[in-house]
């Protein structure tokens, strides 16, 4: 554990209860793409698997728990509890164009050919992407709330926070992820639109606008 | 080198 990682674990938390918190006070699922929730939520369940063979520490433990548990409660919210809120019209992202590409390229990439060590291939690269659905949507409508714009903000920092801990750990412990730190260099690109957007727009006190 | 078994990161 080191500075970087930890920040990048608190900023995707900080994300994920941003989110929910929105939901549920709003009481409306107003602009989150449902599919980008799927999506999530498909990503920590595949990876989460070893919580049922592997220890790594309870902190561990706990953060895959909760984000199994958050992202299940998001969907739930969104597709059940204040479904008539939600913007099916304007979240139309194909997912199945990101669902087949992450997983032919776990089948080529991958530490071992085993079925969790391909799940866990599968959900790395699947998290890359899974934001394209929110991004699309964002687009489509063109503008986003303030709140769905922190948390764009926080999620897209996590892994930006994660690569500065990968050079960290590379140089103090010879640790080299291949898969992970590719992934995460594309999902990280894929937020640096927006994060332009967020800081000359949201963070001057404006609504964040897509020109057409 | 990575060993298959340890994920540690989230």
């Amino acid at each position: 554990m080191n500075l970087f990682r930890l920040m990048g674990d608190v900023s995707h938390v900080l994300a994920v209860f941003i989110l929910l918190a929105k939901i549920w006070r709003t009481r409306s699922a107003a602009g989150i793409s449902g599919r980008s929730q799927i999506l999530f939520t498909i990503v920590y369940l595949a990876r989460y698997m070893d919580l049922f063979f592997s220890f790594i520490s309870l902190y561990n433990t706990v953060m895959k728990l909760l984000f199994i548990s958050a992202s299940c409660a998001t969907v739930y919210l969104i597709y059940f509890k204040f479904r008539a809120t939600y913007d099916g019209n304007h979240d139309t992202f194909r997912i199945e164009f990101v669902l087949v590409p992450s997983l032919l390229l776990a089948f080529i990439f991958h530490y071992s050919m085993s079925f969790f060590e391909l799940a866990w291939s599968f959900s790395i690269f699947l998290e890359a992407v899974a934001i394209l659905p929110q991004l699309f949507m964002v687009t489509k409508t063109g503008e986003a709330e303030n709140i769905t714009s922190h948390y764009l903000f926080a999620l897209g920092s996590y892994r930006a926070l994660y690569i500065l801990n990968w050079i960290y750990r590379y140089y103090t412990e010879g640790h080299f992820d291949p898969i992970a730190v590719c992934a995460g260099i594309v999902q990280t690109i894929l937020y640096c639109d927006f994060f332009y957007l967020y800081v000359t727009k949201v963070l001057q006190g404006r609504k964040l606008q897509v020109l057409p | 080198a990575i060993d298959p078994a340890a994920h540690d990161e989230l």
